[in-house]
């Protein structure tokens, strides 16, 4: 499954 | 972007900077971790690879920029220019003790088994532990110079803000990321110790700070 989340952190 | 995000961002930069120029001025880096660096250089290697796959705001594209490059700077200056500097023996913390679990659970536990998402995950997991050979460095010559401990809660403070950012960003969006927030509790569980000397010793004016 793929439930990534956004990577908008540093 | 929050408060405490932004002010995490800064707080690391700092952190990067003051460590930088300390070895830059005083042209040695005794008292200074080189494994704890280039594993921070790998944090940031592994972490960034969308650095031209995805762009998120011309923000975030600069400071993986300026952390790359600060990184890999720092520890170019400790393994070549000042390596006559570089205190190798007490820096010996077995990185490969790190490397090994971390690199493991990166495969056990992420969002998705995709090559980018499991080195995001490795990524994550390796700066929980990475400044543990500082620590130990630390613990082994028993001091540390003052302006390594200022480097230190810079550090450690990014680290608490981040925790608050993700408590305000579950409060205001709903976001959630359970790999980031139980690997950065624990890398902030880490410098507890150190704050706790930090405030009695250094801030007392004691200059460098030694343990106990």
């Amino acid at each position: 499954e793929d439930d990534t989340l956004p990577k908008d952190e540093l | 972007m929050n408060i405490f995000r932004l002010s995490g961002d800064v707080c690391h930069l700092v952190a990067i900077i003051i460590l930088f120029l300390k070895i830059w001025r005083s042209k040695s880096c005794a008292g200074i971790s080189g494994k704890s660096q280039l594993l921070f250089a790998l944090v940031f290697t592994t972490r960034y690879l969308d650095l031209f796959t995805a762009f998120i705001s011309i923000y975030n594209t600069v400071m993986k920029v300026v952390f790359l490059v600060l990184a890999y700077a720092t520890v170019s200056l400790i393994y070549f220019r000042f390596r006559k500097s570089y205190d190798s023996e007490s820096d010996s913390f077995r990185v490969e003790f790190l490397l090994v679990p971390v690199a493991g659970l990166s495969f056990l536990e992420n969002y998705s088994f995709t090559p980018l998402e499991i080195l995001w995950t490795f990524s994550i997991y390796l700066e929980s532990v990475a400044i543990l050979p500082q620590l130990f460095m630390i613990t082994k010559t028993g001091e540390a110079e003052s302006i390594t401990t200022h480097y230190l809660f810079f550090l450690g403070l990014y680290r608490t803000l981040y925790l608050a950012n993700w408590v305000w960003r579950y409060h205001e969006e709903g976001f959630f990321d359970q790999i980031a927030v139980v690997s950065g509790v624990v890398q902030t569980i880490f410098y507890c110790d150190f704050f706790y000397l930090y405030f009695t010793r250094v801030l007392r004016g004691s200059g460098k700070m030694t343990l106990p």
